[in-house]
């Protein structure tokens, strides 16, 4: 079963359509495996990246370096991960 | 004997437990709820339908349908929630007695049964189909960008390993087919409700465009007396309008080609949350997120039964 530890969900909020047009850009490189929950549209709305551990560097680098805010919404996918599967378990056994 | 009053509405459950608590569904309210099939997945699992109907020939009909992104699981939560509330309370609710008195309904609880159970087994955050392509390593289609409304058009993806991949050609999947051939078959569904999750939305055509559909004024009303019903219950707040307007441009969706179809009341729900828990939203969310969604839902189909067109 694929793992996701360490994998992060950013809530980026653009200010601006020059801003939108480079997460655009972030949104068509295929090598950082991004997983897009709300795409880049308009700067009214945010959006909602899970990044793999393995691109987070990359990720914040590239926010950084364009100025582009965010926030962490989920620290570690894994850990709610877990958190569901124990509750599956324990509903199961119920 | 069966009895669907030990089943645990308020837990995730694997398909195998879902279909079966379809069948217990269906025996504990034989004149009420029958178990259709469809058509199966590109994997050969069955698509099963819960038709809820007080019996009559060539009746007006909704069409529900929950789950079509694998991950979504609080919608095929929601949907068999929604099922059993609508069975349990004909005869006893005035307003779901006098829309079943009226109305057939058509209830997919899980729209991409490949998908979920993927989802279950391997990668839990899979959204798309288990389809294959010869020559290429990257597996599935987007089945929200596969109708045939602005197919191909921005907003999905040519690439078949993007998460929005459009696939080969509109109804490519035979989970998105299986839906068009049985609407297009029956000839008399006037609203079409697809639940997804996330982020919170109630949307309407379109999204294959940015330009408001002929029925836009209505379609805006209704979707905001659904709302404030939805809200009314635990005060989650939902944005109503177009997909595009509200979310992005998507082209290839499913209530944009059932719109265009011909079914005025085409409506997506998009369910909590707004990024705590993305589609890992706690079982405990489970059943106040399908209480809310149903004043929702039951504001539209009420409108629905009482707008015949």
């Amino acid at each position: 079963m694929e793992t996701f530890s360490g994998d992060q969900v950013l809530r980026i909020r653009a200010s601006s359509d020059d801003q939108i047009d480079k997460l655009q850009l972030l949104e068509t490189l295929e090598h950082l495996q991004l997983d897009f929950w709300l795409h880049p549209s308009n700067p009214a709305l945010p959006v909602d990246i899970r990044v793999p551990f393995g691109s987070l560097q990359a990720v914040r680098a590239f926010l950084g370096y364009h100025d582009i805010k965010y926030s962490i919404l989920i620290e570690d996918v894994q850990g709610i991960l877990n958190e569901e599967k124990q509750e599956m378990i324990s509903n199961q056994r119920r | 004997e069966r009895s669907n009053s030990n089943f645990n509405y308020g837990a995730y459950h694997s398909l195998e437990s879902i279909y079966t608590a379809m069948d217990d569904l269906a025996a504990e309210y034989h004149g009420l709820v029958s178990k259709l099939q469809i058509g199966e997945s590109y994997e050969k699992r069955p698509l099963y339908v819960l038709k809820f109907s007080t019996g009559g020939p060539d009746r007006p009909a909704i069409w529900l349908d929950a789950g079509i992104h694998a991950r979504e699981w609080v919608t095929q939560a929601t949907a068999l929630w929604t099922a059993q509330k609508i069975a349990s309370e004909y005869g006893t609710d005035p307003s779901i007695t006098s829309l079943l008195d009226t109305m057939d309904i058509f209830l997919l609880v899980v729209t991409n049964p490949d998908g979920y159970v993927y989802s279950h087994t391997k990668n839990r955050m899979w959204r798309k189909t288990r389809s294959k392509a010869a020559g290429s390593f990257c597996v599935g289609v987007d089945p929200n960008r596969n109708w045939d409304a602005g197919f191909g058009g921005p907003g999905s993806s040519d690439q078949r390993c993007s998460d929005s991949y459009r696939g080969p050609h509109a109804n490519s999947e035979v989970e998105v087919k299986s839906i068009v051939d049985f609407i297009k078959n029956h000839g008399n569904i006037k609203a079409f409700l697809t639940i997804h999750s996330y982020s919170q939305l109630l949307m309407y055509p379109y999204g294959y465009k940015c330009t408001e559909p002929a029925d836009y004024r209505e379609l805006d009303t209704v979707g905001k007396a659904a709302a404030n019903a939805l809200t009314s219950l635990h005060g989650t707040s939902f944005k109503v309008g177009t997909i595009c307007s509200t979310i992005y441009q998507a082209s290839g969706g499913s209530i944009d080609w059932s719109y265009d179809f011909g079914i005025k009341y085409s409506f997506a729900f998009e369910l909590r949350d707004t990024g705590r828990y993305g589609f890992l939203l706690p079982a405990d969310q489970i059943i106040p997120t399908a209480e809310e969604t149903w004043l929702g839902l039951k504001s539209i189909m009420e409108h629905v039964r009482d707008h015949p067109y």
